[in-house]
């Protein structure tokens, strides 16, 4: 209650003047802004906190404070370097780490500085991230938390799609009924304007109190139109990027073998979403797929010996088999992956699976090896080596305890993915969701070629596979920049022929369609094209040889420090106004890597105070404000 | 019925049952520093099923905040509401809206009611439908409240007593009778509970299925957990 009543105090004192976000989006890559003017009314100098939240997946690119009409600009450095700079400022004690994780999609950046009395101080923080195309749409995703009413308050986006939108959806996790018509959303075939600006009476709780509704996530989906043949390609100031996702293709059959973790440790609650997400997922196979089971723990349980086809009969049986998964034992997870590997070959060779259809194991588990091989390199090298690329491998970590690292890198290797599974109670949600994204292969081993002469630093341009609802993107330079067009090529294996296509790419003149505006596209797709290529270089730097990892890291430091991007390589550093005691503390914002952020969520504090983890999932979150509740059972 | 005290601040939850004879009337909420008063009554199955097990749930609730000048009394079938000596009467079979000075209540069509009274709580009470034919069970109500900031400190009841939070240490997790259902040992109130690492559901978002809570049970109809016995919550009627 104590601490309560002096933020209040102090609250009361720094009045924020204005809060704006502006974000716009340009060929899915967002420019978000957020500046906040904040008010020390008292007659001493006042800690004043600017606290904002961005997606995990963005980079910060500017950070900057005025402070009495003196502009505080970041400098983005080497790690290494810029912690020689902040090492001062720990030992003495401070604050110098400012980028935290916050949830599962987000990261929090905080500051504080000493504001005069009667002085104002403007924060302004920039970040850019390309959207995801995940089960057909692309997603904004803007925190508000302002925790105090806002004179001014402001979310403005502005989206230019040229491929054109086929739909866009605003919405708010803090939307009462009475915000609800605040929300102005302007659609036009390629741009769209989404805005949201509540008066301070319209963002108070209750009249005459001081708490504001406006505390939550601000979302807006949008989808563009899909184009036939080779896709969208753009070419702005010298680079280009190219956006491959036709519509109407028809789905490629999967073979795929659910590899179960069912040691102790899943006990409870993460065993029972597992066999719900399982039921879920198996009653959603397509009638043309084939799977199979496979439980671990230190044993290996095969439902049946070899794949089956997803027929009614079939599936309503492994329904039965899967709720009887139950908990027990240690963690063999070497030797149940390489029996779904060879599981897959050994029907391959017998002709018992379809000619044209991908091959996937879809690895489910919460620990670390400790039966059979537990060294996790030896492990990744068998299960390379078994796979030999003909089939990809999709890992899923459930909970904290899991290394995360070990399975992004097995999944890598094996044209795969890893995702972390949050223990929730929608974990079963999660796990569907993602079964979903890759649930649905339309193309395997697709290829983007571009004529060798006309361009270069390509991202990568090969991919094993295209699944229904997401979005393969290309960007590169032109190595002529008078080059007006190029013939582009798309080759992949479909459901029933190879598909090939050849388009004409050509510039796409910004002046003509955009008239008004073009001045805010400035180097937007080079920024892309930047960003995609050190997000493919740090992936890189974490397979391959010693070489390969360090050419990578090195290369992926290089074009950050070009592109002012703060990535976990990086950090930003602001020197902040002399302290009291005549010394400059200097404030860092780094990029957390997938590790780090599971890491801080192992050290959070808990509602116990020992015991085993993993039986205290989070509970279902709705709001930040608790609630009582009594109901019927 | 089932209790849950979802502690965000804390990230956990606590849970409980009462159960009392089919008829009782529990206080669920008393404040009278700011005027407001909840009380439910329960009610049971039709008969008894082949378990044994009596089943109660809350069927009636009445609210009241006397500063305002305010009741409601919402039941299964019905929500009447009463404002300076005016009535209004709304139907769980139709969506509709009432607006007043002190008092805003929502009712979504056989599905939850929302009501706003000025300056002080905010609470959803949501029925739960059960099939007219059904054996044994009958419609029922589940209260929640969302936003109690503005009651005093003295706000009390089975409900209010734990709208200003609770300290509590959970030590000695140890393997219960269920292997999904650890024990341990808390300390609360000065007491020290067994209590069962468990689920119970809140039913907003999903009013059919619930979700699931995961929180720390307290046997005994919440003993130790609550101030004094369940049966000191017992009043004689609903206003």
């Amino acid at each position: 209650t104590k601490v309560l009543q002096k933020r209040s105090t102090n609250e009361a004192m720094v009045e924020v003047l204005s809060v704006t976000v502006d974000c716009t989006v340009t060929n899915r890559f967002a420019h978000t802004v957020m500046t906040s003017v904040a008010l020390n009314k008292a007659n001493t100098s006042k800690e004043i906190f600017f606290d904002v939240e961005l997606p995990k997946s963005a980079f910060i690119t500017n950070f900057s404070m005025e402070i009495e009409g003196k502009v505080y600009v970041g400098n983005v450095k080497e790690k290494e370097k810029a912690k020689k700079q902040y090492e001062k400022a720990v030992s003495s004690g401070q604050t110098a780490g400012l980028v935290k994780a916050s949830g599962r999609k987000m990261e929090k950046f905080s500051v504080s500085v000493n504001i005069a009395a009667e002085s104002n101080v403007t924060f302004i923080l920039t970040y850019e991230e390309l959207l995801q195309r995940k089960l057909g749409q692309y997603e904004i995703l803007i925190r508000v938390k302002p925790k105090s009413l806002v004179e001014q308050f402001q979310i403005s986006t502005n989206i230019y799609e040229p491929q054109g939108l086929s739909h866009v959806d605003a919405h708010a996790t803090f939307l009462s009924n009475e915000l609800l018509p605040l929300v102005e959303k302007t659609v036009l075939e390629k741009k769209a304007h989404i805005s949201f600006s509540p008066t301070v009476e319209q963002q108070r709780k209750c009249p005459g109190c001081d708490g504001t509704l406006i505390d939550g996530d601000f979302i807006i989906k949008y989808d563009v139109n899909r184009q036939e043949s080779v896709g969208d390609i753009q070419i702005v100031n010298g680079y280009f990027v190219h956006f491959f996702a036709p519509p109407d293709l028809p789905r490629v059959p999967k073979n795929v073998v659910f590899v179960i973790d069912r040691s102790g440790s899943m006990s409870g609650t993460k065993m029972a979403q597992t066999r719900d997400a399982l039921v879920a997922i198996l009653e959603d196979l397509h009638e043309d797929d084939h799977f199979a089971l496979i439980q671990f723990d230190s044993a290996i349980l095969s439902w049946k010996e070899s794949l089956t086809k997803a027929t009614k009969e079939n599936v309503a049986e492994a329904k039965n088999y899967a709720r009887s998964i139950r908990d027990n034992g240690a963690t063999d997870i070497n030797q149940a992956v390489l029996d779904g590997v060879e599981m897959l070959k050994r029907d391959r060779q017998a002709n018992r699976l379809p000619e044209r259809s991908v091959d996937m194991i879809i690895l489910l588990t919460d620990g670390m090896p400790n039966s059979g091989v537990s060294d996790i390199r030896k492990i990744q090298e068998n299960v390379r080596s078994a796979v030999g690329g003909n089939m990809s491998l999709f890992c899923l970590g459930f909970g904290n305890d899991v290394d995360y690292n070990f399975l992004d890198v097995m999944s890598k290797e094996n044209k795969g993915l890893a995702r972390r599974i949050f223990e929730a109670s929608d974990a079963t949600l999660q796990l569907q969701d993602f079964y979903e994204e890759v649930a649905s292969p339309l193309l395997l081993e697709v290829d983007l070629v571009y004529p060798d002469n006309a361009v270069d630093y390509v991202t990568t341009s090969h991919f094993p596979q295209l699944f229904n609802g997401s979005e393969i993107v290309v960007a590169g330079r032109l190595t002529d920049n008078d080059l007006d067009n190029f013939l582009v090529e798309v080759l992949g294996q479909g459901f029933e022929d190879n598909y090939k296509v050849q388009g004409q790419a050509s510039v796409f003149d910004w002046n003509v369609m955009y008239p008004d505006e073009t001045y805010i596209f400035g180097d937007f797709t080079e920024r892309l094209w930047a960003y995609l290529t050190i997000q493919q270089l740090l992936e890189k730097s974490k397979t391959g040889t010693a070489d390969e990892k360090a050419n990578a890291t090195a290369k992926a430091l290089e074009m950050s420090l070009q592109y002012s991007f703060v990535t976990p390589l990086t950090s930003m550093v602001v020197t902040k106004p002399e302290t009291e005691d005549g010394t400059d503390s200097p404030l860092i914002a780094d990029k957390l890597t997938e590790e780090q952020r599971q890491q801080a969520e192992r050290l959070r504090p808990m509602a116990y105070s020992r015991g085993a983890s993993h039986f205290i999932p989070a509970p279902v979150q709705y709001a930040p404000s608790p609630v009582y509740l009594v109901d019927g059972d | 019925p089932h209790f849950i005290i979802e502690l965000p601040g804390r990230n956990d939850s606590l849970c409980f049952n009462i159960n009392n004879a089919p008829g009782t009337i529990f206080n669920l909420v008393r404040d009278p520093e700011a005027g407001v008063f909840v009380n439910g009554q329960i009610i049971g199955d039709k008969k008894i099923p082949p378990d044994g097990k009596i089943n109660t749930y809350f069927w009636r609730f009445g609210i009241v905040h006397q500063t305002l000048g305010v009741s409601l009394l919402v039941t299964t079938q019905y929500i009447s509401v009463s404002q300076d000596g005016k009535d209004a009467k709304l139907l769980w079979t139709d969506t509709g809206s009432l607006k007043g000075p002190n008092v805003d209540v929502v009712v979504t069509k056989d599905g939850s009611l929302t009501v706003t009274l000025k300056d002080s709580v905010k609470f959803v009470i949501l029925l739960h439908k059960v099939w007219k034919k059904h054996p044994y069970h009958r419609d029922y109500l589940g209260f929640y409240t969302l936003d109690t900031h503005l009651l005093s400190p003295s706000v009390h009841g089975l409900l209010g007593q734990f709208y200003h939070g609770i300290e509590y240490e959970v030590t000695d997790l140890r393997p219960g009778e269920s292997p999904e259902k650890p024990d341990a040992t808390m300390f609360a109130k000065g007491h020290q509970l067994n209590v069962t690492r468990g689920w119970q559901r809140d039913f907003r978002r999903d009013v059919k299925n619930g979700d699931n809570v995961p929180c720390w049970f307290i046997h005994n109809n919440g003993s130790g957990l609550i101030d004094g016995a369940a049966a000191d919550y017992v009043v004689s009627s609903l206003f």
